[in-house]
Protein backbone atom coordinates (compact mmCIF):
# COMPACT_ATOMS: atom_id res chain seq x y z
CA UNK A 1 0.00 0.00 0.00
CA UNK A 2 0.70 3.25 -0.71
CA UNK A 3 0.30 7.10 0.21
CA UNK A 4 1.68 10.15 -2.35
CA UNK A 5 1.03 14.15 -0.56
CA UNK A 6 1.35 16.39 -2.71
CA UNK A 7 0.86 20.70 -1.79
CA UNK A 8 -2.49 19.97 -3.26
CA UNK A 9 -3.32 16.49 -3.34
CA UNK A 10 -3.18 13.03 -1.42
CA UNK A 11 -3.51 9.22 -3.30
CA UNK A 12 -3.82 6.63 -0.94
CA UNK A 13 -3.66 3.21 -2.57
CA UNK A 14 -4.13 0.22 -0.55
CA UNK A 15 -4.44 -3.40 -0.79
CA UNK A 16 -5.89 -6.14 1.11
CA UNK A 17 -8.42 -5.84 3.93
CA UNK A 18 -7.83 -2.07 4.25
CA UNK A 19 -10.52 -0.45 5.04
CA UNK A 20 -10.09 2.94 3.28
CA UNK A 21 -13.10 4.89 2.87
CA UNK A 22 -13.34 4.49 6.76
CA UNK A 23 -10.31 7.14 7.38
CA UNK A 24 -11.61 9.81 4.20
CA UNK A 25 -13.07 12.38 6.70
CA UNK A 26 -10.50 12.33 9.12
CA UNK A 27 -8.41 12.84 6.08
CA UNK A 28 -10.39 15.75 5.01
CA UNK A 29 -10.32 17.23 8.55
CA UNK A 30 -6.75 17.26 8.71
CA UNK A 31 -6.56 18.94 5.33
CA UNK A 32 -8.50 21.44 7.40
CA UNK A 33 -7.02 21.78 10.46
CA UNK A 34 -3.63 20.96 9.67
CA UNK A 35 -3.17 22.55 6.33
CA UNK A 36 -5.52 25.38 5.83
CA UNK A 37 -7.89 23.84 3.08
CA UNK A 38 -11.27 26.26 3.61
CA UNK A 39 -14.37 23.89 5.19
CA UNK A 40 -17.55 25.01 4.84
CA UNK A 41 -19.90 22.34 7.11
CA UNK A 42 -18.62 23.57 10.41
CA UNK A 43 -18.75 26.66 12.16
CA UNK A 44 -15.11 26.06 13.57
CA UNK A 45 -12.06 23.67 12.65
CA UNK A 46 -12.28 22.57 16.17
CA UNK A 47 -15.63 20.64 15.57
CA UNK A 48 -13.94 17.34 14.70
CA UNK A 49 -16.42 17.02 11.85
CA UNK A 50 -14.74 20.05 9.99
CA UNK A 51 -13.50 18.46 6.50
CA UNK A 52 -11.98 20.58 3.80
CA UNK A 53 -14.42 20.53 0.61
CA UNK A 54 -12.22 18.79 -2.02
CA UNK A 55 -12.09 20.42 -5.32
CA UNK A 56 -12.37 16.52 -7.17
CA UNK A 57 -12.36 13.18 -5.57
CA UNK A 58 -11.40 10.06 -7.69
CA UNK A 59 -12.24 6.67 -5.73
CA UNK A 60 -11.71 3.83 -7.86
CA UNK A 61 -10.92 -0.52 -7.72
CA UNK A 62 -10.57 -3.31 -10.02
CA UNK A 63 -13.47 -5.69 -9.08
CA UNK A 64 -12.20 -7.91 -5.42
CA UNK A 65 -10.74 -11.62 -6.30
CA UNK A 66 -12.14 -12.38 -3.09
CA UNK A 67 -15.16 -9.56 -2.17
CA UNK A 68 -16.96 -11.71 0.41
CA UNK A 69 -13.54 -11.21 2.47
CA UNK A 70 -13.68 -7.50 2.87
CA UNK A 71 -14.89 -5.56 5.80
CA UNK A 72 -17.36 -2.73 5.52
CA UNK A 73 -17.95 -0.80 3.90
CA UNK A 74 -15.89 -2.45 0.63
CA UNK A 75 -18.44 -5.53 1.19
CA UNK A 76 -19.79 -4.72 -2.24
CA UNK A 77 -19.36 -1.59 -5.19
CA UNK A 78 -23.34 -0.63 -3.96
CA UNK A 79 -21.85 -0.45 -0.18
CA UNK A 80 -18.52 1.52 -1.29
CA UNK A 81 -20.83 3.81 -3.63
CA UNK A 82 -23.68 4.65 -0.48
CA UNK A 83 -20.60 5.41 1.75
CA UNK A 84 -19.28 7.99 -0.80
CA UNK A 85 -22.77 9.63 -1.49
CA UNK A 86 -23.74 10.07 2.25
CA UNK A 87 -20.21 11.57 2.15
CA UNK A 88 -20.05 14.22 -1.02
CA UNK A 89 -22.54 16.22 -2.76
CA UNK A 90 -23.04 15.52 -6.57
CA UNK A 91 -21.15 12.07 -7.11
CA UNK A 92 -21.00 9.81 -9.86
CA UNK A 93 -20.37 6.10 -9.87
CA UNK A 94 -19.24 4.08 -12.79
CA UNK A 95 -18.44 0.52 -13.61
CA UNK A 96 -16.01 -0.11 -16.62
CA UNK A 97 -15.49 -2.40 -18.83
CA UNK A 98 -17.52 -6.22 -19.12
CA UNK A 99 -19.88 -7.12 -16.08
CA UNK A 100 -19.15 -10.70 -16.29
CA UNK A 101 -15.18 -10.58 -16.19
CA UNK A 102 -12.51 -8.17 -15.21
CA UNK A 103 -14.31 -5.01 -14.80
CA UNK A 104 -13.02 -1.64 -13.03
CA UNK A 105 -15.29 0.76 -10.89
CA UNK A 106 -15.06 4.33 -11.01
CA UNK A 107 -16.43 7.21 -8.34
CA UNK A 108 -16.06 10.73 -9.17
CA UNK A 109 -16.94 14.21 -8.26
CA UNK A 110 -16.18 17.10 -10.13
CA UNK A 111 -15.97 20.22 -9.31
CA UNK A 112 -18.54 21.36 -12.50
CA UNK A 113 -21.35 19.25 -11.08
CA UNK A 114 -21.91 20.95 -7.81
CA UNK A 115 -23.14 24.45 -6.71
CA UNK A 116 -20.82 27.10 -4.79
CA UNK A 117 -21.15 25.78 -1.40
CA UNK A 118 -22.69 28.46 1.81
CA UNK A 119 -19.85 31.38 2.73
CA UNK A 120 -21.05 30.19 5.95
CA UNK A 121 -22.95 27.30 8.04
CA UNK A 122 -26.84 28.82 8.09
CA UNK A 123 -27.91 29.48 11.25
CA UNK A 124 -30.56 26.92 11.44
CA UNK A 125 -27.76 24.38 10.43
CA UNK A 126 -26.62 21.75 13.02
CA UNK A 127 -22.79 22.59 14.20
CA UNK A 128 -21.98 20.66 11.29
CA UNK A 129 -23.59 19.48 7.91
CA UNK A 130 -23.38 15.63 6.76
CA UNK A 131 -22.93 16.09 3.33
CA UNK A 132 -19.40 17.76 1.81
CA UNK A 133 -19.68 20.05 -0.99
CA UNK A 134 -16.58 20.23 -3.49
CA UNK A 135 -15.14 23.21 -3.80
CA UNK A 136 -15.91 25.25 -6.99
CA UNK A 137 -13.60 26.38 -9.36
CA UNK A 138 -14.37 30.05 -8.76
CA UNK A 139 -12.05 29.83 -6.14
CA UNK A 140 -9.04 29.28 -8.11
CA UNK A 141 -7.19 31.57 -10.64
CA UNK A 142 -5.78 28.83 -12.94
CA UNK A 143 -7.80 25.47 -13.98
CA UNK A 144 -6.42 22.19 -14.64
CA UNK A 145 -2.67 22.36 -16.17
CA UNK A 146 -2.27 20.32 -18.92
CA UNK A 147 0.82 18.55 -17.94
CA UNK A 148 0.30 15.65 -15.70
CA UNK A 149 -1.88 12.18 -16.52
CA UNK A 150 -2.75 9.41 -14.46
CA UNK A 151 -1.60 6.17 -16.10
CA UNK A 152 -2.20 3.11 -14.26
CA UNK A 153 -1.83 -0.71 -15.15
CA UNK A 154 -3.66 -3.28 -13.07
CA UNK A 155 -2.81 -7.07 -14.14
CA UNK A 156 -3.63 -10.42 -13.08
CA UNK A 157 -2.16 -14.28 -14.14
CA UNK A 158 0.96 -12.99 -13.95
CA UNK A 159 4.05 -15.30 -15.83
CA UNK A 160 4.88 -17.81 -12.85
CA UNK A 161 8.39 -17.59 -13.63
CA UNK A 162 8.75 -13.71 -13.23
CA UNK A 163 6.43 -13.68 -10.15
CA UNK A 164 8.86 -16.50 -8.66
CA UNK A 165 11.40 -12.93 -8.00
CA UNK A 166 8.98 -11.64 -5.53
CA UNK A 167 9.40 -14.64 -3.35
CA UNK A 168 11.79 -13.82 -0.57
CA UNK A 169 13.39 -16.87 -0.62
CA UNK A 170 14.41 -16.40 -4.48
CA UNK A 171 15.52 -12.85 -3.63
CA UNK A 172 17.43 -13.34 -0.99
CA UNK A 173 19.97 -16.14 -3.14
CA UNK A 174 19.69 -13.32 -6.63
CA UNK A 175 21.36 -10.58 -2.98
CA UNK A 176 24.02 -13.29 -1.77
CA UNK A 177 24.97 -14.28 -5.33
CA UNK A 178 24.94 -10.23 -5.96
CA UNK A 179 27.09 -9.92 -2.78
CA UNK A 180 29.46 -12.63 -3.39
CA UNK A 181 30.08 -10.84 -7.02
CA UNK A 182 31.06 -7.95 -5.30
CA UNK A 183 33.31 -9.91 -2.99
CA UNK A 184 34.72 -11.51 -5.89
CA UNK A 185 35.27 -8.06 -7.31
CA UNK A 186 36.61 -6.19 -4.42
CA UNK A 187 38.98 -9.15 -4.25
CA UNK A 188 40.63 -8.93 -7.75
CA UNK A 189 40.45 -5.16 -6.90
CA UNK A 190 42.53 -5.53 -4.04
CA UNK A 191 44.93 -7.79 -5.31
CA UNK A 192 45.06 -5.25 -8.44
CA UNK A 193 45.64 -2.26 -6.28
CA UNK A 194 48.73 -4.19 -3.87
CA UNK A 195 50.32 -6.57 -6.71
CA UNK A 196 51.26 -10.22 -6.43
CA UNK A 197 50.17 -10.96 -2.66
CA UNK A 198 50.76 -14.44 -2.91
CA UNK A 199 51.11 -16.25 0.48
CA UNK A 200 49.46 -12.96 2.01
CA UNK A 201 45.98 -12.00 3.71
CA UNK A 202 43.93 -9.36 2.77
CA UNK A 203 40.58 -8.24 4.91
CA UNK A 204 37.86 -6.05 3.00
CA UNK A 205 36.56 -3.31 5.80
CA UNK A 206 32.72 -4.02 5.52
CA UNK A 207 31.40 -1.60 7.79
CA UNK A 208 32.08 0.94 4.77
CA UNK A 209 31.27 0.37 1.13
CA UNK A 210 34.08 -1.55 -0.55
CA UNK A 211 34.20 1.26 -3.37
CA UNK A 212 35.43 3.69 -0.68
CA UNK A 213 38.25 0.93 1.18
CA UNK A 214 41.41 2.84 0.34
CA UNK A 215 44.69 0.83 -0.07
CA UNK A 216 46.37 1.88 3.44
CA UNK A 217 43.22 0.58 5.05
CA UNK A 218 43.46 -2.80 3.58
CA UNK A 219 44.78 -5.69 5.72
CA UNK A 220 45.39 -8.49 4.24
CA UNK A 221 43.26 -11.00 2.74
CA UNK A 222 42.96 -14.30 4.35
CA UNK A 223 43.63 -16.99 2.46
CA UNK A 224 40.28 -18.31 1.98
CA UNK A 225 38.45 -19.81 -0.64
CA UNK A 226 35.84 -18.68 -2.65
CA UNK A 227 33.31 -20.27 -0.57
CA UNK A 228 34.71 -19.18 2.67
CA UNK A 229 34.42 -15.25 0.82
CA UNK A 230 31.28 -16.34 0.41
CA UNK A 231 30.17 -17.03 3.77
CA UNK A 232 32.56 -14.73 5.57
CA UNK A 233 31.18 -11.47 3.99
CA UNK A 234 28.73 -9.72 5.41
CA UNK A 235 26.76 -7.57 3.23
CA UNK A 236 28.19 -4.03 2.29
CA UNK A 237 25.33 -1.08 3.12
CA UNK A 238 24.92 0.65 0.50
CA UNK A 239 26.05 4.90 1.46
CA UNK A 240 23.19 5.53 3.80
CA UNK A 241 22.69 8.26 6.50
CA UNK A 242 22.43 6.95 9.88
CA UNK A 243 18.59 7.70 9.88
CA UNK A 244 17.74 5.52 7.61
CA UNK A 245 20.07 2.27 8.03
CA UNK A 246 18.23 -0.11 5.75
CA UNK A 247 16.27 -3.10 6.60
CA UNK A 248 16.43 -6.89 5.19
CA UNK A 249 12.82 -6.04 3.36
CA UNK A 250 14.21 -2.96 2.14
CA UNK A 251 17.77 -3.77 0.92
CA UNK A 252 15.94 -7.12 -0.50
CA UNK A 253 13.40 -4.56 -2.31
CA UNK A 254 16.15 -2.97 -3.86
CA UNK A 255 17.78 -6.09 -5.14
CA UNK A 256 14.50 -7.15 -6.51
CA UNK A 257 13.44 -3.79 -8.08
CA UNK A 258 16.78 -3.57 -10.02
CA UNK A 259 16.58 -7.47 -11.24
CA UNK A 260 13.01 -6.93 -12.19
CA UNK A 261 14.09 -4.34 -14.79
CA UNK A 262 11.71 -1.98 -12.77
CA UNK A 263 14.42 0.57 -12.09
CA UNK A 264 14.91 0.81 -15.84
CA UNK A 265 11.21 2.80 -16.21
CA UNK A 266 12.93 5.72 -15.22
CA UNK A 267 16.56 4.87 -15.57
CA UNK A 268 18.80 6.74 -13.53
CA UNK A 269 21.36 7.52 -16.42
CA UNK A 270 18.03 9.99 -17.80
CA UNK A 271 16.74 10.93 -14.23
CA UNK A 272 19.97 10.97 -12.47
CA UNK A 273 18.08 12.12 -8.42
CA UNK A 274 15.46 8.97 -9.28
CA UNK A 275 14.98 7.37 -6.08
CA UNK A 276 13.07 4.29 -5.27
CA UNK A 277 11.95 2.99 -1.78
CA UNK A 278 11.23 -0.99 -2.75
CA UNK A 279 10.61 -3.40 0.19
CA UNK A 280 9.90 -6.95 0.17
CA UNK A 281 7.73 -8.61 2.29
CA UNK A 282 7.69 -12.46 3.94
CA UNK A 283 7.51 -14.71 2.49
CA UNK A 284 6.18 -13.12 -0.95
CA UNK A 285 4.87 -9.64 -1.92
CA UNK A 286 6.42 -6.60 -3.14
CA UNK A 287 5.46 -3.06 -2.97
CA UNK A 288 7.71 0.04 -4.61
CA UNK A 289 7.38 3.56 -4.57
CA UNK A 290 9.40 5.85 -6.90
CA UNK A 291 9.81 9.56 -7.01
CA UNK A 292 11.90 10.96 -10.22
CA UNK A 293 12.92 14.64 -10.12
CA UNK A 294 13.02 16.28 -13.51
CA UNK A 295 16.78 16.46 -14.87
CA UNK A 296 17.40 19.78 -14.60
CA UNK A 297 18.88 20.50 -17.76
CA UNK A 298 21.16 24.12 -18.40
CA UNK A 299 19.25 25.06 -21.75
CA UNK A 300 16.03 24.84 -20.22
CA UNK A 301 16.32 25.14 -16.47
CA UNK A 302 13.37 27.24 -16.53
CA UNK A 303 11.06 24.46 -18.30
CA UNK A 304 8.48 23.31 -15.88
CA UNK A 305 9.18 19.66 -15.80
CA UNK A 306 7.20 17.78 -13.91
CA UNK A 307 8.53 15.23 -11.46
CA UNK A 308 7.45 12.18 -12.00
CA UNK A 309 6.17 9.36 -9.11
CA UNK A 310 5.05 5.51 -9.69
CA UNK A 311 3.97 3.02 -7.42
CA UNK A 312 3.80 -0.69 -7.84
CA UNK A 313 2.34 -3.56 -5.58
CA UNK A 314 2.66 -7.03 -6.56
CA UNK A 315 0.66 -10.09 -5.11
CA UNK A 316 2.86 -13.00 -6.48
CA UNK A 317 1.03 -16.44 -5.43
CA UNK A 318 -0.39 -18.37 -8.61
CA UNK A 319 -4.15 -18.73 -7.14
CA UNK A 320 -4.28 -15.00 -6.70
CA UNK A 321 -1.28 -13.45 -8.68
CA UNK A 322 -1.92 -9.33 -9.20
CA UNK A 323 0.46 -6.75 -10.18
CA UNK A 324 -0.18 -3.28 -10.08
CA UNK A 325 1.55 0.23 -11.75
CA UNK A 326 0.57 3.64 -11.41
CA UNK A 327 2.48 6.96 -12.91
CA UNK A 328 1.81 10.16 -14.38
CA UNK A 329 3.25 10.64 -17.38
CA UNK A 330 3.76 13.89 -19.27
CA UNK A 331 1.04 15.72 -20.47
CA UNK A 332 1.68 16.39 -23.99
CA UNK A 333 3.91 14.33 -25.23
CA UNK A 334 3.26 11.93 -28.59
CA UNK A 335 2.43 9.13 -26.81
CA UNK A 336 5.95 7.42 -26.70
CA UNK A 337 6.08 7.52 -23.95
CA UNK A 338 3.37 6.20 -22.16
CA UNK A 339 3.34 3.35 -24.38
CA UNK A 340 6.88 2.43 -23.52
CA UNK A 341 6.17 2.73 -19.63
CA UNK A 342 3.06 0.06 -20.59
CA UNK A 343 5.01 -2.45 -22.62
CA UNK A 344 8.00 -2.09 -20.31
CA UNK A 345 6.08 -2.94 -17.04
CA UNK A 346 3.80 -5.69 -18.99
CA UNK A 347 7.17 -7.13 -20.02
CA UNK A 348 7.94 -7.44 -16.40
CA UNK A 349 5.48 -9.28 -15.53
CA UNK A 350 3.81 -11.22 -18.25
CA UNK A 351 0.29 -10.74 -17.03
CA UNK A 352 -2.31 -13.21 -18.85
CA UNK A 353 -4.43 -10.11 -18.69
CA UNK A 354 -3.84 -6.40 -18.26
CA UNK A 355 -5.95 -3.18 -17.78
CA UNK A 356 -4.81 0.28 -18.51
CA UNK A 357 -6.25 3.45 -17.59
CA UNK A 358 -5.23 7.08 -19.11
CA UNK A 359 -6.77 9.50 -16.62
CA UNK A 360 -6.02 12.92 -18.88
CA UNK A 361 -6.92 16.40 -18.10
CA UNK A 362 -8.15 18.36 -20.96
CA UNK A 363 -6.09 20.47 -22.58
CA UNK A 364 -7.30 24.24 -20.91
CA UNK A 365 -7.39 25.55 -24.26
CA UNK A 366 -9.99 23.99 -24.82
CA UNK A 367 -9.70 21.23 -28.35
CA UNK A 368 -11.03 18.16 -28.37
CA UNK A 369 -8.84 15.34 -28.21
CA UNK A 370 -9.11 14.54 -31.49
CA UNK A 371 -7.33 17.90 -32.70
CA UNK A 372 -4.55 16.79 -30.58
CA UNK A 373 -1.49 15.02 -32.44
CA UNK A 374 -0.77 13.43 -29.03
CA UNK A 375 -3.87 11.99 -28.81
CA UNK A 376 -3.87 10.55 -32.42
CA UNK A 377 -0.46 9.28 -32.02
CA UNK A 378 -1.04 7.90 -28.49
CA UNK A 379 -4.30 5.80 -29.46
CA UNK A 380 -2.05 4.36 -32.25
CA UNK A 381 0.54 3.47 -30.30
CA UNK A 382 -1.56 2.10 -27.76
CA UNK A 383 -3.36 -0.29 -29.77
CA UNK A 384 -0.93 -3.11 -29.91
CA UNK A 385 0.96 -3.91 -27.07
CA UNK A 386 3.65 -6.69 -28.07
CA UNK A 387 1.93 -10.23 -27.79
CA UNK A 388 -1.47 -9.27 -26.45
CA UNK A 389 -4.51 -8.39 -28.02
CA UNK A 390 -6.59 -5.19 -27.30
CA UNK A 391 -10.54 -6.48 -26.26
CA UNK A 392 -11.69 -3.29 -25.16
CA UNK A 393 -11.26 0.27 -25.22
CA UNK A 394 -13.90 2.27 -23.45
CA UNK A 395 -14.20 6.24 -23.62
CA UNK A 396 -15.37 8.27 -20.60
CA UNK A 397 -15.73 11.63 -21.33
CA UNK A 398 -15.95 13.99 -18.88
CA UNK A 399 -16.07 18.05 -18.59
CA UNK A 400 -12.45 18.40 -18.14
CA UNK A 401 -11.15 14.85 -18.12
CA UNK A 402 -10.74 12.08 -20.66
CA UNK A 403 -10.67 8.42 -19.17
CA UNK A 404 -9.97 6.00 -21.38
CA UNK A 405 -10.07 2.14 -20.65
CA UNK A 406 -8.37 -0.24 -22.44
CA UNK A 407 -8.34 -4.33 -21.83
CA UNK A 408 -5.81 -6.36 -23.21
CA UNK A 409 -5.83 -10.61 -23.12
CA UNK A 410 -2.67 -12.71 -24.21
CA UNK A 411 -2.39 -13.80 -27.96
CA UNK B 1 20.51 13.98 8.04
CA UNK B 2 20.62 15.24 4.65
CA UNK B 3 19.75 13.73 1.34
CA UNK B 4 23.15 13.45 -0.11
CA UNK B 5 21.86 15.81 -2.70
CA UNK B 6 19.62 18.51 -2.78
CA UNK B 7 17.72 16.89 -5.81
CA UNK B 8 17.54 13.29 -4.57
CA UNK B 9 14.50 12.33 -2.23
CA UNK B 10 15.68 11.60 0.99
CA UNK B 11 14.27 8.44 2.62
CA UNK B 12 13.25 7.81 6.11
CA UNK B 13 12.66 3.88 7.54
CA UNK B 14 10.26 3.39 10.51
CA UNK B 15 12.40 0.45 11.56
CA UNK B 16 9.96 -0.86 14.61
CA UNK B 17 7.38 -1.62 11.81
CA UNK B 18 9.68 -3.20 9.63
CA UNK B 19 11.17 -5.51 11.88
CA UNK B 20 8.74 -7.57 12.70
CA UNK B 21 6.62 -8.21 9.58
CA UNK B 22 5.11 -10.89 8.53
CA UNK B 23 2.80 -10.94 5.54
CA UNK B 24 1.34 -14.74 5.16
CA UNK B 25 -2.02 -13.77 5.51
CA UNK B 26 -1.58 -10.78 2.81
CA UNK B 27 -3.46 -11.36 0.05
CA UNK B 28 -6.24 -9.40 -2.46
CA UNK B 29 -3.84 -7.72 -4.47
CA UNK B 30 -6.36 -5.12 -6.27
CA UNK B 31 -6.12 -2.21 -4.37
CA UNK B 32 -8.51 1.00 -3.48
CA UNK B 33 -7.47 3.94 -4.47
CA UNK B 34 -8.46 7.20 -3.33
CA UNK B 35 -7.58 10.72 -4.65
CA UNK B 36 -8.53 13.44 -2.88
CA UNK B 37 -7.75 16.94 -4.72
CA UNK B 38 -7.77 20.40 -2.83
CA UNK B 39 -6.69 22.26 -5.40
CA UNK B 40 -6.41 21.83 -9.68
CA UNK B 41 -2.74 22.38 -8.99
CA UNK B 42 0.04 23.22 -6.31
CA UNK B 43 0.27 26.53 -8.07
CA UNK B 44 -3.07 28.16 -6.91
CA UNK B 45 -4.29 26.62 -3.45
CA UNK B 46 -6.94 28.65 -1.99
CA UNK B 47 -6.17 31.67 0.08
CA UNK B 48 -5.26 30.65 3.87
CA UNK B 49 -3.72 27.47 3.67
CA UNK B 50 -0.26 26.88 4.39
CA UNK B 51 2.62 27.42 1.92
CA UNK B 52 3.12 23.96 1.07
CA UNK B 53 -0.31 22.88 1.58
CA UNK B 54 -0.54 19.57 2.63
CA UNK B 55 3.10 18.64 2.60
CA UNK B 56 2.97 20.84 5.80
CA UNK B 57 1.12 17.88 7.34
CA UNK B 58 3.63 16.06 9.73
CA UNK B 59 3.66 12.33 9.19
CA UNK B 60 2.87 11.79 12.63
CA UNK B 61 -0.50 13.38 11.89
CA UNK B 62 -0.95 10.64 9.23
CA UNK B 63 -0.62 7.77 11.42
CA UNK B 64 -4.12 8.21 12.80
CA UNK B 65 -5.96 8.00 9.52
CA UNK B 66 -3.74 5.24 8.33
CA UNK B 67 -4.79 3.43 11.92
CA UNK B 68 -8.51 3.79 10.51
CA UNK B 69 -7.52 1.88 6.89
CA UNK B 70 -5.05 -0.71 8.97
CA UNK B 71 -2.05 0.53 7.55
CA UNK B 72 1.62 1.34 8.99
CA UNK B 73 4.05 3.41 7.79
CA UNK B 74 7.33 1.33 6.51
CA UNK B 75 9.17 4.06 4.85
CA UNK B 76 8.87 7.75 3.56
CA UNK B 77 10.85 9.33 0.64
CA UNK B 78 10.54 13.18 0.63
CA UNK B 79 11.13 15.45 -2.54
CA UNK B 80 10.13 18.76 -3.19
CA UNK B 81 7.26 18.50 -4.91
CA UNK B 82 5.91 15.35 -2.95
CA UNK B 83 5.99 12.77 -0.17
CA UNK B 84 5.75 8.84 -0.98
CA UNK B 85 4.69 7.17 2.28
CA UNK B 86 5.40 2.94 1.95
CA UNK B 87 2.80 1.33 3.93
CA UNK B 88 2.29 -2.03 5.10
CA UNK B 89 -1.45 -3.95 6.26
Amino acid sequence: SSMFVFPHKLILKTCGTTTLLLGLRRLLHIAAEHAGFPFYNAKSVDDIHAAASPYRVFYSRKNFLFPDKQPGPHRSWKEEVKYLDDTFEGGSAYMVGKMNGDHWYLYITSPDTTVTPPRTPDENLQTHSSKILTNTTSLFKGGLKNNDETLEILMTDLDPENAKQFYLEHASAVASNRLYSQAQEARKMAMGNLGDLSGSTITIKTNSTVESVADDTLDVFDNCSDSDLHSSYTPVSEQVDIECMTTEGHALGTVVSDACGLSEVYPTSKYPDARIDAYLFSPCGFSANGIIPAPQKQDDADAEKPTHYFTVHVTPEPICSFASFETNVPGGQNGRETSEIVEHVVGIFKPGRFSVTLFEAKATYGYDDDEIPTGLARKKRLEKIEGYRRVDRIVHDFDDYELIFRFYERE
Amino acid sequence: TFSPSEGTPHLTINHNVAADLDSSNAFEGPEKLLEVWFAPNPDCLPPGVKPNGLKAVSSDTWVGVLDMVNCKILSVLEAEHMDAYLLSE
